[in-house]
């Protein structure tokens, strides 16, 4: 979490006197909301958001920086899957945005934003120069009378360096104050003469941007009702009223007049949410920029986007094949963020070549398995040499944002060889392990990217592609068992950058070990994801199998890759486990 | 590399939100120790 390092000196004890808290008014809003919602028995089989979990809609503005140099600035707000920019700002050590953007808030969804500030690029890519995250929740219901805070902006490679720091400021919306501010805006769409009222003309009109095909008569009756005063118009106040009154009885707005979307007829929280959101766009204060997925894609400068617009539309979660396949998205579960993995582009090209096509997969046939086997066997050597200890610091520099040093267990100078550092243990406790003391959880066996699939059908389907794959072809042919073979699947796949020790994920008994020498294709899911590769069946693998008082037999499964081929084991068959022990590691080796 | 775990048939009901992100193809994230699911034996006991 970001640290707040101070707070806004300049407010005054007499606002404290005036004004109430940030908490208070959150509590109030959050008071204000609940009887309206829950009487509500419409709202009770949401499929979007239900009113237990609508925390509220927040307006969030970044308002400045101060950094260490000057440069033109921009920074990005991630919130869950969305992320939105500012635009740059001039060429200045202290940037100042004043940008807004509402962002919904629910108590279960994702609520720490990541606020990540780049000096931009003309050309190339921009950099991160500082971040923070802060917890909405927990930020709206501090007790602080201040309208903004300011908070540190932490370095992406060494978080306890700080690097500036941003101010901003977030308050939830009073409902009453949306619901004017919906019927202001809605009232502007067909507002013509700009009185701020409708005449019967313009009220009609409305009606039909609502998507509503009432009857004329219809339309003069709503008209009389609205127009409380019969003075001819209907009044701001007179619309607010009478489209909370009508959307209970029957709803006037059949689809959203911004974007066309049908609305939920009975389901006026997300009515509202659908309406309040998208009216934001291009109005208010200089707003946000949104569509991104990542704040990398967010930050990326024209040229990337020139290079990218071939293919834009197909921006989209997991892993682009062809042309695209040059990056690949990641849920993260710890912040509920989509993160961005880039892959080297001559990577991508060389993986393309050899795992997606028939062509490659022939040269493999013909020599090329053996030579992977061989590149590997030198390269576990040479990262055994004294010599490669130099490499530690170029490979920490290289994934600087995301190796946290801070948890390894030893100091640098520790390790002697690059393996060493490959294969470094954590601190105690730097890995907390989930409901410890109750077998009847399972837990993560890897810091990885996971995929997870109730049957080897639904990962066919999904994710595994290679034409061979079957959950008996994985476990070899010494375990042999009909449970296995429509049981769950688990993938933990590990980056370069990851802690590279494997944990039990269960309790149990190692019942067996059994060796299964193969090749080293890649595991990258550019080759899973190839009709023409088998490495889950095909590659070098050890599979245990462990026996569980809660999960019958557990087959876990440790497979070889490029380079890092090598598996070493710290248990052996017959220890008992408990979940969350150290297994073993992968290492640098054939 | 890669681990793969295999569970038998019906052993166990793993984390809707590790399911949900598979199904359209997204990788999560998560760290050793996090949790991944639950034993299908306890949720039947419960529910007896």
């Amino acid at each position: 979490m970001g640290n707040e390092s101070s707070k806004d000196s300049s407010s005054s004890d007499s606002s404290t006197n005036e004004k109430p808290s940030r908490l208070s008014r959150f509590k109030q809003k959050l008071h204000f909301r609940r009887p309206r919602n829950n009487g509500s028995t419409s709202l009770s089989h949401q499929k979007l958001f239900t009113a237990d979990d609508f925390a509220g809609i927040a307006l969030l503005t970044l308002i400045g920086a101060e950094m260490k140099f000057e440069d033109k600035w921009l920074a990005c707000v991630s919130l869950g899957e969305q992320t939105f920019r500012t635009e740059k700002s001039d060429n200045t050590d202290k940037p100042i945005w004043n940008s807004e953007k509402k962002l919904l808030l629910e108590k279960k969804g994702p609520h720490v934003a990541r606020i990540s500030v780049f000096e931009t690029n003309r050309v190339l890519k921009n950099n991160l120069i500082g971040y923070c995250e802060i917890d909405l929740l927990e930020f709206l219901t501090r007790d602080s009378d201040s309208d903004f805070e300011v908070f540190d902006l932490f370095n992406p490679s060494s978080p306890d360096i700080v690097v500036g720091n941003i101010s901003l400021s977030c308050s939830v919306e009073d409902p009453i104050e949306t619901e004017k501010n919906f019927a202001r805006r809605i009232l502007s769409i067909v507002d013509y003469d700009e009185d701020g009222k409708l005449s019967f003309l313009e009220f009609s009109d409305l009606i039909s941007a609502f998507g509503n095909q009432v009857a004329v008569n219809k339309k003069e009756e709503l008209f009389k009702t609205a127009d409380v005063n019969g003075d001819g118009l209907v009044s701001m106040d007179e619309l607010a009223a009478l489209l909370a009154l009508q959307q209970e009885k029957e709803p006037l707005m059949n689809c959203c007049p911004v974007c066309g979307e049908v609305l939920e007829v009975a389901d006026k929280l997300n009515t509202m949410i659908h309406l309040t959101l998208c009216f934001d766009e291009g109005t208010g204060n200089q707003v946000m920029t949104g569509g991104f997925l990542t704040d990398k894609q967010a930050s990326y400068g024209w040229m990337f986007k020139l290079s990218e617009w071939g293919h834009f539309s197909s921006y989209d979660v997991g892993l682009n094949s062809g042309s695209s396949a040059s990056h690949i998205l990641v849920f993260d579960r710890r912040t509920k963020r989509l993160v961005e993995e880039l892959i080297d582009g001559k990577i991508v090209l060389s993986m393309r070549a050899i795992y997606q096509s028939k062509v490659g997969l022939g040269l493999l046939d013909i020599g090329t398995k053996e030579l992977l086997k061989s590149i590997s066997e030198k390269q576990g050597k040479k990262m055994n040499s004294v010599e490669s200890s130099k490499d530690i610091p170029k490979f920490i520099e290289f994934f600087k944002d995301q190796i946290n040093l801070a948890e390894v267990k030893y100091p640098l100078e520790h390790f002697k060889t690059f393996n060493d550092f490959f294969i470094r243990e954590l601190k105690l406790g730097a890995r907390p392990i989930a409901s410890l003391e109750n077998d009847e959880v399972a837990v993560c066996a890897a810091d990885s990217r996971l995929m997870a699939f109730k049957s080897a059908e639904d990962s066919l389907r999904v994710w595994i592609k290679g034409r061979k794959f079957s959950i008996q072809g994985l476990l070899g042919k010494e375990i042999v068992s009909d449970a296995f073979v429509d049981g769950s699947l688990v993938i933990f796949r590990l980056a370069p950058q990851d802690y590279h020790r494997f944990h039990f994920p269960v309790s149990g008994i190692i019942e067996r070990i059994v060796d299964i020498p193969g090749c080293l294709y890649t595991v990258n899911p550019i080759a899973v994801n190839s009709k023409y590769c088998n490495v889950f069946t095909e590659n070098k693998r050890v599979v245990s199998i462990i026996s569980t008082k809660h999960f019958g037999k557990v087959a876990f499964i440790a497979i070889g890759a490029t380079m890092v081929g090598s598996i070493t084991f710290l248990k052996k068959e017959g220890d008992f486990v408990k979940k969350g022990d150290e297994f073993g590691y992968f290492s640098f080796g054939g | 590399s890669t681990v793969i775990c295999v569970f038998e048939k019906d052993a166990i009901k793993i984390d809707e939100d590790l399911l949900a992100n598979s199904g359209r193809s997204l990788e999560t994230l998560v760290r050793v120790g996090m949790s991944l699911g639950v034993s299908m034996k306890e949720i039947a006991e419960l529910a007896l």
